[in-house]
C-alpha cells in the first residue's frame, strides 16, 4: 500500500527536525507513482504533488507518528478536500424536476437512468423516463424492458425521428400525469463529435433540466478530462455518476473529473441490477484510489 | 516536430506526460524511458528528431511480434468465434462488424445470441443480424447462455457456415460466477466441435486505464484469449494499454473498431498504432 511505501522511504529519518525538500522528494516520487497507477490524470497529479509538498515542507517531523504516516495524513486530507468532506446527494424539489443523462457510448447510462428512478421512488418521488437514444439498436426496447421490469412509465416513439420531438411529447406527458422527476435516457456519443454534441445543446433547450449528469465509467483512465470538460465546457454538468466500481478498477477517473470540473460525484453504480446504486463517498473513494 | 532543439531533461519530462496520457502505464513509460536515455547516450546524434523515432522504435519492440490475423478452422467445420468483455466494451457491435467484414470476404455467417441476462440483449443482436442478413441463434430472454451456445453450434454445423459468430454478456472479470458461465459456454462448444472455439477475443474499450491489464489477465486465466479487439478508437483515447499488455501476455490486438457502424472495424496494425500515438 501507498503508506508502506512511504514509511519505507522515510526508514532513515529520525523522529527529530522538519520535513524538507529533499527528504520528502522520494515521498512524493512514491505518491506520484501510485495516482498515475490508480489513474489520476498526469496534469492533476502534478498539482496534486505540488499541493501536497507545499503543505509537508517545513512542517515538523511528529513524534507520535512516523514521517511516512504524516504524509499519508497530508495526501489523505487533501485529497478529502479536493473530493468534497460528505456526500453531495441530488437535491430535488417536491415537483417538476427534470434530470438529463448524458456520456460516453457504453457507460451505463441507460442502466443509471433506471436506478435512479426506483431509487427517486422509495424517496415517495413518482419517476418517469423517456427513451431518448433512437440511434442504438434496440436502445429504446432497453429501456422500455427497464421500465416494465420496475413499473415505472417510459415515453418512446419508435417512429419519431427527431430527438427533440421526443422530449417534447415526455414534457407533455409529465406535465399531464403526477410524476415528480422525469430522468431522460440520452444516446452514448463522443465529446469530439460535433453534431452529437449539438443535438445535446438542443435536447437542453428543450427540455430545462435541473440536472444534467454525467455517467462515466469508473476504469476510464486518462482521457477522463477530455471527455468530461468537453461535456461541463458545452452544456455545463451538475454531477456525475460513476459506475462499475464493483470492479476492482481503482477509480482515480473520479480524482481527475472532480479536480478539472468541480462537479460533484454523486452516485456511484454497484452492479447491473436496479437496485445496485449507492450515495457517493469521498472518505471511500479516496481510500480506494490511495490503495 | 513534437520536441525542437537539443535533447534536454526537460523533454523526458515532456515524453513521460505525452506516453503516460496514453495509458501505457507509468511502469511501461519508465523504463522506455530508461532505455530510450541508455540509447541517446550513446548516440552520436543530439537532435530531438532523433527522439520520436526511438520511442517508436522501442514502442514496437515492447509490443511483441504477433500474429494478428484472424484463425480459421482447420477442417470442415465452421470457425467458431466467440466474443467476451467487461460491460459495455463494445461486443455486441463488434459482432456485427465482424460479420460484416466476413460477409464482405464472401462467407457464410451465422450468429448465437448468448447474451440472455440484459435487458433487450437479444435485441439489439437481432437487429444487426437483420441488417447484416445475418442467421441469428436465439432463444427466450433469461435462458441458459450455454444451451444458446449448443444450439448454434449445431445449426452452424448443419448450415455448413464458415463462421459462428457468439455474443455473450457483458461481466466484470471479478465475478466468479459469471466467469464460471463463459467457461461452461466454451466447453459446450467444444463438446460438438473440438477445437472451438477457434477465437476467443476480448473486447477492451480505448478508453480504459490500468484496470485493462487484470481484466485481460483474468479473462485470459479463465479461457486463454486469442486477441484483443480495441474499440471506440474514434474517440481521443489512445488505449495504450494495449501496448503494456501485449508487453505482459504477447496477446495479439486483431481489430480495432472505429465507431458505431457495421463498417467501423479495421485490422490492427502496430506500426500505425505506434504513429497514432503521437498525433
Ligand atoms: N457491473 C456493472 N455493470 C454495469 C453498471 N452500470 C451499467 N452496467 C452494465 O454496463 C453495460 C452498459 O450499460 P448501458 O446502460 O447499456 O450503457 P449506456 O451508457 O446506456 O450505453 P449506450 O447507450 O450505448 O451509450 C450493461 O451491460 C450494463 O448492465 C455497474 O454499475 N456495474
Ligand atoms: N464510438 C464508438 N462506439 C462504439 C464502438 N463500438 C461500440 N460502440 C458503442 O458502444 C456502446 C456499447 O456497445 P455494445 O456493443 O452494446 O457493448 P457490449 O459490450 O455488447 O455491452 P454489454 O453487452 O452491455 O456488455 C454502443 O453505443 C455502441 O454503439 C466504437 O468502436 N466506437
Ligand atoms: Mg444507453
Ligand atoms: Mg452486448
Amino acid at each position: 500500500s501507498l503508506s508502506d511505501k512511504l514509511t519505507k522511504v522515510f526508514r532513515n529519518l529520525r523522529g527529530y527536525g522538519k520535513l524538507s525538500e529533499s527528504n520528502i522528494k522520494d515521498a512524493l516520487r512514491e505518491i506520484k507513482l501510485a495516482l498515475l497507477e490508480a489513474d489520476v490524470n498526469y496534469k492533476v497529479v502534478k498539482s496534486f504533488i505540488d499541493a501536497v509538498k507545499e503543505k509537508s515542507v517545513g512542517e515538523e517531523v511528529l513524534k507520535s507518528v512516523t514521517p511516512g504516516q504524516q504524509i499519508v495524513k497530508i495526501v489523505h486530507d487533501e485529497m478529502v478536500s479536493l473530493m468534497g468532506n460528505k456526500a453531495e446527494a441530488l437535491q430535488l424539489r417536491a415537483k417538476g424536476n427534470r434530470i438529463m443523462i448524458v456520456g460516453l457510448q457504453g457507460s451505463g447510462k441507460t442502466t443509471t437512468a433506471a436506478k435512479l428512478a426506483v431509487h427517486f421512488r422509495k424517496m415517495g418521488h413518482k419517476p418517469h423516463l423517456a427513451a431518448l437514444d433512437i440511434q442504438r439498436p434496440a436502445a429504446i426496447d432497453q429501456l422500455v424492458f427497464l421500465g416494465k421490469q420496475n413499473n415505472i412509465p417510459v415515453t418512446f416513439d419508435k417512429n419519431d425521428k427527431k430527438v427533440v420531438s421526443i422530449a417534447k411529447k415526455a414534457l407533455e406527458h409529465v406535465k399531464n400525469s403526477d410524476c415528480t422527476v422525469s430522468l431522460f435516457d440520452t444516446a452514448g456519443r463522443l465529446h469530439i463529435d460535433d453534431q452529437l454534441m449539438a443535438e445535446l445543446e438542443a435536447l437542453k433547450d428543450v427540455i430545462q433540466p435541473h440536472e444534467i449528469l454525467f455517467v462515466a465509467d469508473a476504469m476510464t483512465g486518462q482521457d477522463a478530462v477530455n471527455s468530461v470538460s468537453q461535456f461541463n465546457e458545452r452544456l455545463g454538468i451538475s454531477g456525475v455518476i460513476l459506475t462499475k466500481l464493483d470492479g476492482d478498477a481503482r477509480g482515480g477517473a473520479a480524482l481527475s473529473i472532480r479536480a478539472t470540473t468541480g462537479c460533484p460525484i454523486r452516485y456511484v453504480g454497484l452492479g447491473e441490477k436496479v437496485s445496485d446504486i449507492e450515495l457517493f463517498h469521498p472518505d471511500r473513494m479516496v481510500s480506494r484510489i490511495l490503495g | 516536430t513534437l520536441f525542437r532543439g537539443e535533447i534536454s531533461s526537460d523533454m523526458y519530462e515532456d515524453i513521460e506526460e505525452i506516453l503516460v496520457q496514453t495509458d501505457m502505464g507509468i511502469d511501461t513509460v519508465m523504463k522506455l524511458v530508461g532505455n530510450i536515455e541508455n540509447r541517446l547516450s550513446r548516440s552520436s546524434k543530439k537532435d530531438s528528431a532523433v527522439v520520436v523515432d526511438a520511442i517508436k522504435t522501442e514502442l514496437l519492440a515492447m509490443m511483441n511480434q504477433t500474429d494478428n490475423t484472424l484463425r480459421t478452422a482447420s477442417s470442415p467445420v465452421p470457425t467458431v468465434i466467440m466474443l467476451v468483455g467487461v460491460n459495455g466494451t463494445g461486443k455486441t457491435t463488434s459482432v456485427a462488424k465482424m460479420a460484416n467484414h466476413l460477409l464482405k470476404q464472401k462467407k457464410k455467417v451465422m450468429l448465437a445470441a448468448c447474451d440472455t441476462f440484459r435487458g433487450a440483449a437479444i435485441e439489439q443482436l437481432d437487429i444487426w443480424a437483420q441488417r447484416t442478413g445475418t442467421y441469428l441463434v436465439k432463444h427466450q430472454h433469461g435462458a441458459d447462455a450455454a444451451a444458446v451456445a449448443y444450439d448454434a453450434c449445431q445449426a452452424a454445423i448443419a448450415r455448413n457456415v464458415d463462421y459462428l459468430l457468439i455474443d455473450t454478456a457483458g461481466r466484470l472479470h471479478t465475478n466468479k460466477n459469471l466467469m464460471e458461465e463463459l467457461k461452461k459456454i466454451k466447453r459446450t462448444v467444444q463438446k460438438l466441435i473440438p477445437e472451438a472455439p477457434h477465437e476467443i477475443l476480448i473486447t477492451i474499450d480505448a478508453v480504459s486505464g490500468q484496470n485493462a491489464l487484470p481484466q485481460v489477465q483474468i479473462f485470459n486465466d479463465q479461457l486463454s484469449l486469442t486477441g484483443m479487439i480495441l474499440t471506440k478508437l474514434d474517440g481521443t483515447a489512445k488505449g495504450g494499454i494495449v501496448i503494456k499488455i501485449q508487453h505482459e501476455i504477447s496477446l495479439p490486438v486483431k481489430f480495432i473498431g472505429v465507431g458505431e457502424g457495421m463498417d467501423d472495424l479495421l485490422p490492427f496494425s502496430n506500426q500505425e498504432f505506434v504513429n497514432a500515438l503521437f498525433e
